[in-house]
């Protein structure tokens, strides 16, 4: 199917290509965009590689743009659902920075004025309890946490009740890494988000997938096993501080409509920022 | 065992006498999108598939019997060829303790593989202590501590910096007759400077057998930024790509030896501190081609 717009020069697609591949983009989501682009660019200098990566920018952004709601825990739509706790439980596989991450959140709603409690699903690995411990207690948050090996589910249920009975505004939950492909452990966290449904209405769940800026195409089946098993509402693209670009997201944006709504910058508490689309892309192109 | 998936690539190229130089080249792309879709690195592939299209469109494959074979027999080797040879050794120091630093970016599975070492050794008679030099991270001499305690190994934590706690280390291994220390380190960022040369200090002060740079398989593109780096700035031995129990495809690891030289010495296959394995290239060659 040839589109209307002008056939680009072979060394000006490869640019390009090269370009979206190694931000991380991947292949075929790399290929989708520049056909997109071919079709779409018209009255343009086949010549002027600004203009091109202007209008490749501009592709970009379309991806980006079908997704409005990037905020967590949104503003609820009525007031029926207007209850409280609203809870955040973060996801992920092994390392891409969980733990760091729900801290960094608690941390910023505390500074907004907000009651918050955090809970220490993780009860698997070495220290897991130690480490958010000390989190917590450098931002002088609230924590709710068990004894190692006991069961996740359950402590993640004594949070909730608990932070019913203070009238908590956010409960955020922190779980053990899992890679996806584990089905015993994706049982388990199907099981913690049947205890959140039973408990909290879904117009006050963030189901917060973890994704690491590092990730390659995996990232893209991370985000598609976690969306079928749980329903992901939003992602927090960590360690955007290094030299990765994180372009993956650009696939999961397109291909699974999950919203990219926070960033992570580093590993102190502060090291957060919202996601800006703009931005984002300007980072992967020039 | 090439996957059919792979094989099928080249369906077209088995008919004898049908074979075009065109025809290879238009296989060539679609093995240059399998290795791009395993995470190989953009311009290590371009450069493989360029030297695969020399000895493809030789003159001995396209007039060979089974030529769609010969290319996927000269993928598979060539991709071996890049990912060194396999299960190698340690650089055991000739008067004990033997040092090894544990060396990689921020989750990627150090502490973990530090401990799992530890058990491998063990197993092999070594007697082997742990450092624990991250004294950065919440918990991380903790963690060790732990993972320490369940091999029944000791875990040195003296000192009140990250090199003074390797070179204590290494004093009080070397008193213990320990064979073996095992450093574990922060994670850091290869554009770290001031923490890059925390590494290369302690390298240094603690002369290292062995430095080991650890790799999560699911790493993309930026494979290469991160072992050019720790290559250029610290110099390492060796190589263990961790989380393989996954589906990441793992062609980070092309990247990775293609630009340090280096060998792959072990992947981590879980959780588990059993989940250890010696590094085996055709493998992982099989395992990238999907
Ligand atoms: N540079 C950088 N490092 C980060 C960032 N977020 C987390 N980290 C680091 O990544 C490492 C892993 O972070 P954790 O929060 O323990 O990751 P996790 O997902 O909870 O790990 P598991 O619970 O073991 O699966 C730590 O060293 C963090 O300091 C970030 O945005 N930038
Ligand atoms: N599935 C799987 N998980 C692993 C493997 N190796 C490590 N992990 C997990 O990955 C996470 C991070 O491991 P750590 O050992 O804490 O990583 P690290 O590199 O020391 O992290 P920092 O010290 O923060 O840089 C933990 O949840 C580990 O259990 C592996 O081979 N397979
Ligand atoms: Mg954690
Ligand atoms: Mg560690």
């Amino acid at each position: 199917v040839f589109g209307t717009g002008p056939r680009l020069e072979y060394e000006i697609l490869e640019k390009l290509e090269e370009l979206l591949v190694t931000a991380d983009v991947g292949v075929r989501t790399t290929q989708k965009i520049i056909n997109n682009l071919e079709n779409s660019i018209h009255n343009i200098d086949k010549n002027d590689f600004q203009a091109i990566l202007h209008a490749l920018e501009r592709e970009l952004l379309n991806v980006f743009e079908r997704n409005n709601q990037r905020e967590i825990l949104p503003q609820h739509q009525s007031t029926e659902c207007k209850g409280t706790p609203r809870i955040i439980l973060a996801i992920g596989v092994n390392g891409v920075g969980k733990t760091t991450s729900i801290a960094k959140i608690a941390h910023r709603y505390k500074t907004q004025g907000k009651d918050i409690l955090l809970v220490a699903a993780d009860t698997f690995r070495a220290a897991a309890n130690e480490q958010i411990e000390i989190l917590a207690n450098r931002a002088n948050l609230e924590l709710v946490k068990s004894q190692y090996g006991a069961d996740p589910a359950s402590v993640l249920y004594d949070g909730i009740i608990s932070a019913e009975k203070t009238k908590k505004d956010v409960v955020l939950v922190d779980t053990a890494g899992r890679l996806h492909t584990k089905v015993n452990l994706m049982e388990e966290i199907k099981k913690m988000n049947r205890v959140i449904r039973k408990n909290i209405h879904s117009s006050n769940i963030e189901v917060l997938l973890i994704i690491d800026s590092t990730a390659g195409h995996n990232a893209v089946y991370q985000a598609r096993s976690f969306s079928e098993n749980l329903g992901a509402t939003g992602i927090m693209l960590t360690k955007l501080d290094g030299t990765a670009k994180g372009g993956m997201v650009v696939a999961i944006e397109d291909e699974l409509e999950i919203p990219v709504k926070l960033v992570g910058i580093g590993e102190g508490i502060d090291d957060i920022e919202d996601f800006v689309p703009a931005d984002f892309v300007k980072a992967i192109l020039y | 065992v090439i996957s059919e998936k792979f094989q099928n690539i080249f369906r077209n190229l088995k008919k004898p006498g049908r074979l075009t130089e065109d025809n290879i080249k238009a296989a060539l792309r679609e093995v240059q999108l399998v290795l791009l879709e395993a995470d190989v690195n953009y311009k290590v592939v371009k450069e493989f598939i360029g030297n695969i299209s020399e000895k493809a469109v030789g003159q001995q494959v396209l007039k060979s019997l089974q030529p769609g074979q010969q290319v996927i027999k000269v993928v598979h080797e060539e991709l071996i060829g890049l990912l060194g040879k396999s299960a190698c050794s340690i650089n055991m120091a000739e008067a004990q303790p033997t040092v090894i630093m544990v060396v990689g970016l921020q989750g990627g599975g150090k502490t973990t593989t530090s401990a799992k070492l530890v058990k491998y050794f063990t197993k092999q008679n070594y007697q082997c202590s742990l450092a624990a030099a991250d004294i950065y991270r919440p918990a991380a001499v903790k963690q060790l501590e732990v993972l320490g305690s369940q091999l029944n190994v000791p875990v040195f934590t003296e000192g009140n910096n990250a090199v003074k706690i390797a070179t204590n280390s290494v004093k009080l291994a070397s008193r213990d007759s320990k064979d073996i220390v095992i450093i574990d380190t922060a994670g850091r960022l290869h554009i770290d400077q001031t923490l890059m040369k925390e590494l290369v200090d302690m390298k240094k002060a603690t002369k290292a057998q062995e430095v080991l740079l650890v790799v999560d398989a699911m790493t993309g593109q930026d494979a290469v930024k991160i072992a050019r780096e720790y290559q250029d700035v610290l110099g390492i031995d060796g190589v263990i790509l961790t989380k393989m129990d996954g589906d990441a495809r793992g062609g980070a690891v092309i990247s990775v030896c293609a630009v340090t030289g280096k060998p792959v010495k072990f992947i981590g296959n879980g959780e588990k501190l059993d989940n250890l394995e010696l590094f085996y290239p055709d493998r992982m060659a099989s395992r990238i081609l999907g």
